[in-house]
């Protein structure tokens, strides 16, 4: 699964993903990436967040829409990510990761799984990892 | 409020002989999407500029180098989402077409509807003018060689693609 947030000079939130699915899986498996609230949502009251992992975990969270819950609570964009990978893990027995931004330009990279491959751009910086803490 | 980019690769397990090829696939992207962002375009641009060039590049999961279905065949699903309108398009199960977030956008932006799928999505992005593609343009030696290495009755795939739990 690959995916992207961004916010724009306006302050307009997006989000997209797309993906390929799940290794082998059944003909006419869906996954949670077209899912809305699961793969993604963005609202400009909020942020917008891009999801990847076990689709069938995050679709039983409805990951995205619940860390934007989280942000509404008043939590950082980090903090509500880790809520949402948490419940994800203890809930639905799921590995992910996340990414995702408040309309203010505050972001975040997050992941209960070994790795996942990000970047993020601003104020003409790039900032990028693959391990936890990178 | 500052402008940015965000992009990932994809979580679960990524072999260290593949680490550095998805390093550079996820800063291309982004950069590309930045780019976007400072030439005045939207975020809705951003994100599916950047998402396209991930589709693009065989070291993700997405587009070409999509894992593949239990027949061996390329089955794809992509969503988008602005967040001024709430507006949103998807497609899922589609086949034979090399960028489907693009094709998510236009559900988006030319139907009244949220989500198209399997050959009705096909048919819409014929309706739209978006080009096939062969299916063999999509699958990599890579794809192929995980596809039949959980054929084997003991596999676990989503063991494989996300790793074990901690």
């Amino acid at each position: 699964t690959v995916g992207a947030v961004a916010v724009d000079s306006q302050g307009n939130v997006a989000c997209a993903t797309s993906t390929g699915g799940i290794l082998n899986k059944m003909e006419g498996r869906v996954g949670d990436t077209p899912c809305i609230g699961c793969g993604g949502y963005a609202d400009n009251m909020v942020g917008a967040v891009s999801t990847t992992g076990h689709g069938e975990a995050i679709m039983k969270v409805v990951l995205a829409k619940h860390i934007l819950y989280q942000m509404e609570q008043g939590q950082s964009v980090e903090a509500a990510s880790d809520l949402g990978l948490a419940c994800m893990k203890f809930r639905a027995a799921g590995l992910g990761g996340v990414i995702t931004v408040d309309p203010q330009g505050h972001w975040a990279a997050r992941f209960s799984s070994r790795q996942m491959a990000w970047a993020a751009a601003q104020k003409d910086t790039l900032h990028y990892g693959l391990y936890e803490g990178e | 409020m500052l402008p940015v980019v965000v992009v990932h690769g994809g979580a679960g397990h990524i072999p260290k002989e593949r680490s550095e090829l998805s390093t550079s696939g996820v800063t291309s992207a982004v950069r590309a999407g930045y780019a976007v962002l400072r030439g005045g375009g939207s975020s809705m641009d951003a994100v599916v500029e950047a998402v396209t060039y991930l589709e693009n590049n065989p070291a993700f999961n997405a587009g070409c180098g999509s894992v593949l279905n239990v027949k061996g065949d390329v089955e794809m699903d992509a969503f988008v989402m602005e967040g001024k309108t709430l507006g949103s398009g998807a497609v899922s199960a589609v086949r034979n077409i090399a960028n489907p977030i693009q094709l998510a956008r236009l559900v988006m932006d030319k139907t009244s509807h949220l989500c198209l799928t399997a050959e009705g999505a096909k048919q819409f992005a014929r309706s739209m003018g978006v080009p096939e593609v062969p299916q063999e343009s999509l699958i990599t030696e890579y794809s192929r060689m995980r596809w039949r290495k959980n054929l084997a009755p003991d596999a676990n795939p989503v063991e494989c693609q996300m790793g074990k739990m901690g």
